[in-house]
Protein backbone atom coordinates (compact mmCIF):
# COMPACT_ATOMS: atom_id res chain seq x y z
CA UNK A 1 0.00 0.00 0.00
CA UNK A 2 1.09 3.82 -0.45
CA UNK A 3 1.48 6.08 2.54
CA UNK A 4 2.23 9.46 2.88
CA UNK A 5 6.19 10.29 3.15
CA UNK A 6 7.12 13.51 4.88
CA UNK A 7 9.40 15.96 3.63
CA UNK A 8 11.67 16.13 5.96
CA UNK A 9 13.14 12.79 4.56
CA UNK A 10 14.24 14.62 1.63
CA UNK A 11 14.80 17.90 3.28
CA UNK A 12 17.11 18.05 6.13
CA UNK A 13 16.34 21.20 8.93
CA UNK A 14 18.66 24.04 8.96
CA UNK B 1 11.28 51.27 7.70
CA UNK B 2 9.66 48.91 4.83
CA UNK B 3 7.99 50.37 2.07
CA UNK B 4 6.87 48.33 -1.41
CA UNK B 5 4.75 49.93 -3.67
CA UNK B 6 3.41 47.48 -6.50
CA UNK B 7 1.18 49.29 -9.47
CA UNK B 8 -0.65 45.99 -9.84
CA UNK B 9 -2.04 45.23 -6.13
CA UNK B 10 -3.90 42.31 -7.74
CA UNK B 11 -0.97 40.66 -8.31
CA UNK B 12 -0.21 40.37 -4.75
CA UNK B 13 -4.11 39.73 -3.96
CA UNK B 14 -3.55 36.58 -6.08
CA UNK B 15 -0.51 35.49 -4.37
CA UNK B 16 -2.01 35.14 -1.17
CA UNK B 17 -4.58 33.52 -2.96
CA UNK B 18 -1.93 31.04 -3.92
CA UNK B 19 -0.63 30.26 -0.13
CA UNK B 20 -3.31 30.85 2.02
CA UNK B 21 -5.05 27.60 1.78
CA UNK B 22 -1.83 25.85 2.11
CA UNK B 23 -0.65 28.04 5.24
CA UNK B 24 -2.40 30.14 7.45
CA UNK B 25 0.42 32.06 8.64
CA UNK B 26 3.78 32.48 7.63
CA UNK B 27 7.04 34.66 8.35
CA UNK B 28 7.70 37.11 5.64
CA UNK B 29 11.17 37.81 5.57
CA UNK B 30 12.37 41.33 3.78
CA UNK B 31 15.26 42.22 2.72
CA UNK B 32 16.95 45.20 0.44
CA UNK B 33 16.70 42.21 -2.33
CA UNK B 34 12.84 41.80 -2.08
CA UNK B 35 10.48 39.64 -0.08
CA UNK B 36 10.91 35.96 0.33
CA UNK B 37 8.99 33.20 2.38
CA UNK B 38 9.17 29.61 3.46
CA UNK B 39 6.47 27.66 5.05
CA UNK B 40 5.54 24.29 5.47
CA UNK B 41 1.71 22.76 5.79
CA UNK B 42 0.81 21.55 9.32
CA UNK B 43 1.42 18.00 8.21
CA UNK B 44 4.68 18.31 6.93
CA UNK B 45 4.18 17.00 3.65
CA UNK B 46 4.12 20.60 1.15
CA UNK B 47 6.20 23.37 1.23
CA UNK B 48 5.83 26.38 -0.40
CA UNK B 49 8.66 28.91 -1.00
CA UNK B 50 7.80 32.64 -2.76
CA UNK B 51 10.15 34.74 -4.18
CA UNK B 52 9.16 38.48 -4.99
CA UNK B 53 12.43 40.53 -5.90
CA UNK B 54 12.96 44.38 -5.67
CA UNK B 55 13.29 45.40 -8.71
CA UNK B 56 9.79 43.91 -10.08
CA UNK B 57 7.95 46.53 -7.06
CA UNK B 58 7.61 50.00 -8.63
CA UNK B 59 9.04 51.30 -5.51
CA UNK B 60 11.31 49.37 -2.77
CA UNK B 61 12.27 50.75 -0.06
CA UNK B 62 14.31 48.36 2.90
CA UNK B 63 16.35 50.15 5.49
CA UNK B 64 17.33 47.01 7.37
CA UNK B 65 15.98 43.01 6.99
CA UNK B 66 12.95 42.21 8.77
CA UNK B 67 10.96 39.17 9.31
CA UNK B 68 7.13 39.63 9.79
CA UNK B 69 4.69 37.22 10.91
CA UNK B 70 1.60 37.51 9.40
CA UNK B 71 -2.10 35.74 9.31
CA UNK B 72 -2.59 35.13 5.78
CA UNK B 73 -6.11 34.95 6.70
CA UNK B 74 -6.59 38.15 8.12
CA UNK B 75 -3.98 39.53 4.97
CA UNK B 76 -6.72 37.60 2.31
CA UNK B 77 -9.79 39.46 3.81
CA UNK B 78 -8.31 42.92 3.59
CA UNK B 79 -7.11 42.55 0.33
CA UNK B 80 -10.75 41.23 -0.98
CA UNK B 81 -11.56 45.46 -0.09
CA UNK B 82 -9.00 46.32 -2.96
CA UNK B 83 -10.13 47.17 -6.06
CA UNK B 84 -9.09 45.26 -9.10
CA UNK B 85 -6.97 47.74 -10.74
CA UNK B 86 -5.91 49.37 -6.97
CA UNK B 87 -2.19 50.07 -6.41
CA UNK B 88 -0.95 48.82 -3.37
CA UNK B 89 1.21 50.06 -1.15
CA UNK B 90 2.99 47.58 2.12
CA UNK B 91 4.56 49.52 4.61
CA UNK B 92 6.07 48.66 8.27
CA UNK B 93 6.93 51.31 10.06
CA UNK B 94 9.90 51.11 12.70
CA UNK B 95 8.99 49.70 15.95
CA UNK B 96 5.43 49.18 14.92
CA UNK B 97 3.98 45.91 15.56
CA UNK B 98 1.62 46.32 12.34
CA UNK B 99 1.81 46.09 8.57
CA UNK B 100 -0.14 48.95 6.56
CA UNK B 101 -1.46 47.78 3.56
CA UNK B 102 -2.48 51.00 1.45
CA UNK B 103 -4.65 50.88 -1.94
CA UNK B 104 -5.21 53.49 -4.41
CA UNK B 105 -7.79 53.88 -7.28
CA UNK B 106 -6.57 54.21 -10.33
CA UNK B 107 -8.17 57.74 -10.69
CA UNK B 108 -6.74 58.41 -7.50
CA UNK B 109 -9.84 59.49 -5.93
CA UNK B 110 -10.14 56.66 -3.41
CA UNK B 111 -7.38 55.93 -1.02
CA UNK B 112 -7.83 53.19 1.54
CA UNK B 113 -5.77 51.83 4.48
CA UNK B 114 -5.75 49.06 6.74
CA UNK B 115 -3.58 47.66 9.65
CA UNK B 116 -2.83 44.53 10.24
CA UNK B 117 -1.43 43.28 13.31
CA UNK B 118 2.00 41.63 13.36
CA UNK B 119 2.23 37.78 14.96
CA UNK B 120 5.19 36.18 16.76
CA UNK B 121 5.89 32.88 14.52
CA UNK B 122 7.97 29.99 15.19
CA UNK B 123 9.53 30.06 11.53
CA UNK B 124 11.28 26.63 10.47
CA UNK B 125 13.08 26.75 7.69
CA UNK B 126 14.12 23.46 4.87
CA UNK B 127 17.40 23.45 2.94
CA UNK B 128 15.98 22.83 -0.38
CA UNK B 129 19.04 21.93 -2.20
CA UNK B 130 19.61 22.79 -6.03
CA UNK B 131 18.32 19.52 -8.00
CA UNK B 132 18.85 18.06 -11.40
CA UNK B 133 15.38 16.50 -12.09
CA UNK B 134 14.70 13.84 -14.65
CA UNK B 135 12.03 15.56 -16.17
CA UNK B 136 10.25 18.80 -16.54
CA UNK B 137 6.79 19.16 -17.75
CA UNK B 138 5.42 22.92 -18.51
CA UNK B 139 1.77 22.78 -19.19
CA UNK B 140 -0.88 24.93 -19.20
CA UNK B 141 -1.54 26.22 -15.78
CA UNK B 142 -5.62 26.19 -16.31
CA UNK B 143 -5.06 22.58 -17.85
CA UNK B 144 -3.26 21.23 -14.86
CA UNK B 145 -5.77 22.68 -12.39
CA UNK B 146 -8.47 20.75 -14.34
CA UNK B 147 -6.69 17.62 -14.67
CA UNK B 148 -6.43 17.83 -10.89
CA UNK B 149 -10.03 18.97 -10.13
CA UNK B 150 -11.11 15.74 -12.28
CA UNK B 151 -8.55 13.21 -10.56
CA UNK B 152 -9.92 14.68 -7.26
CA UNK B 153 -13.18 12.47 -8.65
CA UNK B 154 -11.84 9.51 -8.68
CA UNK B 155 -9.04 8.66 -5.73
CA UNK B 156 -7.03 10.22 -3.12
CA UNK B 157 -3.69 9.95 -5.12
CA UNK B 158 -2.65 11.22 -8.65
CA UNK B 159 0.42 9.09 -10.56
CA UNK B 160 1.98 11.34 -12.96
CA UNK B 161 3.87 9.46 -15.22
CA UNK B 162 6.37 10.86 -18.05
CA UNK B 163 8.15 9.96 -21.15
CA UNK B 164 9.63 11.69 -23.91
CA UNK B 165 6.42 11.47 -25.74
CA UNK B 166 3.76 12.37 -23.25
CA UNK B 167 2.62 12.83 -19.81
CA UNK B 168 -0.16 11.00 -18.47
CA UNK B 169 -2.20 11.61 -15.25
CA UNK B 170 -3.89 8.66 -13.58
CA UNK B 171 -6.50 7.86 -10.57
CA UNK B 172 -8.56 5.27 -9.21
CA UNK B 173 -10.66 4.55 -6.34
CA UNK B 174 -13.38 3.20 -4.81
CA UNK B 175 -15.90 4.91 -7.93
CA UNK B 176 -13.48 3.50 -10.47
CA UNK B 177 -10.54 4.49 -12.73
CA UNK B 178 -9.39 6.82 -15.13
CA UNK B 179 -6.52 9.01 -16.66
CA UNK B 180 -5.72 11.58 -18.82
CA UNK B 181 -2.95 11.94 -21.00
CA UNK B 182 -1.22 14.93 -22.66
CA UNK B 183 1.39 14.56 -25.68
CA UNK B 184 4.19 16.80 -26.05
CA UNK B 185 2.95 19.84 -28.70
CA UNK B 186 4.23 19.74 -31.58
CA UNK B 187 3.13 23.12 -33.47
CA UNK B 188 1.11 25.76 -31.58
CA UNK B 189 0.33 29.22 -32.26
CA UNK B 190 0.53 30.28 -28.33
CA UNK B 191 3.38 29.24 -26.32
CA UNK B 192 1.48 29.99 -23.44
CA UNK B 193 -0.92 26.68 -25.01
CA UNK B 194 2.06 24.31 -25.54
CA UNK B 195 3.09 21.12 -23.02
CA UNK B 196 6.56 20.93 -23.38
CA UNK B 197 9.04 18.45 -21.63
CA UNK B 198 12.40 17.87 -21.12
CA UNK B 199 13.27 14.57 -19.94
CA UNK B 200 16.53 12.64 -19.17
CA UNK B 201 14.82 9.88 -17.41
CA UNK B 202 11.37 9.03 -17.39
CA UNK B 203 9.35 9.18 -14.25
CA UNK B 204 6.43 7.83 -12.09
CA UNK B 205 5.45 9.36 -9.15
CA UNK B 206 2.41 9.28 -6.86
CA UNK B 207 0.79 12.01 -4.80
CA UNK B 208 -1.68 13.38 -2.99
CA UNK B 209 -4.51 15.38 -5.60
CA UNK B 210 -5.69 17.10 -2.17
CA UNK B 211 -1.91 19.15 -2.08
CA UNK B 212 -1.73 19.59 -6.41
CA UNK B 213 -5.18 20.86 -5.75
CA UNK B 214 -4.59 23.14 -3.12
CA UNK B 215 -1.06 24.23 -5.48
CA UNK B 216 -3.21 25.06 -8.04
CA UNK B 217 -5.03 27.87 -6.33
CA UNK B 218 -1.73 29.91 -7.32
CA UNK B 219 -2.83 29.40 -11.40
CA UNK B 220 -4.16 32.45 -12.01
CA UNK B 221 -0.54 34.19 -11.60
CA UNK B 222 0.71 32.73 -14.62
CA UNK B 223 -0.18 30.44 -17.97
CA UNK B 224 2.40 28.18 -17.38
CA UNK B 225 2.99 25.56 -14.85
CA UNK B 226 6.20 24.05 -14.47
CA UNK B 227 5.96 20.11 -13.00
CA UNK B 228 10.32 19.03 -12.17
CA UNK B 229 10.13 15.56 -10.73
CA UNK B 230 12.83 12.88 -10.20
CA UNK B 231 12.08 9.31 -8.79
CA UNK B 232 12.19 9.57 -5.13
CA UNK B 233 12.55 13.11 -4.66
CA UNK B 234 9.72 15.54 -3.85
CA UNK B 235 7.48 17.29 -7.31
CA UNK B 236 8.19 20.97 -7.41
CA UNK B 237 5.23 22.40 -8.75
CA UNK B 238 6.24 26.12 -9.93
CA UNK B 239 4.26 29.52 -10.96
CA UNK B 240 5.96 32.35 -12.53
CA UNK B 241 5.05 35.98 -10.63
CA UNK B 242 5.25 38.04 -13.50
CA UNK B 243 9.05 38.76 -13.89
CA UNK B 244 9.45 39.77 -10.27
CA UNK B 245 9.67 36.37 -8.94
CA UNK B 246 7.92 32.51 -8.49
CA UNK B 247 6.32 30.43 -6.40
CA UNK B 248 7.32 27.19 -6.12
CA UNK B 249 5.62 24.21 -4.20
CA UNK B 250 7.26 21.04 -3.03
CA UNK B 251 5.52 17.76 -2.52
CA UNK B 252 6.36 14.63 -0.95
CA UNK B 253 5.55 12.20 -3.19
CA UNK B 254 3.62 8.68 -1.42
CA UNK B 255 5.86 5.53 -0.92
CA UNK B 256 4.92 2.04 -1.44
CA UNK B 257 5.04 0.50 2.60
Amino acid sequence: RLRQSQLWMYYKRI
Amino acid sequence: MFEARLAQGSIFAKVIEGLRELVTEATWECSGNGITLQAMDSSHVALVSLVLRSDGFETYRCDRNMSLGISLTSMSKVLKMMGKDDTLTIRVNDDSDAIVLSMESQNQEEFAEYELRLMDLDSEHLGIPDTDYSCVVKMPSTKFSRICRDMAILGDSVTICSTKDGVKFGAKGDVGQGSIRLNQSTNVDKEEDAVSIELREAVALTFAVRYLNMFCKAAPLSNQVNLSMSEDTPLMCEFKVGDMGHIRFYLAPKIED
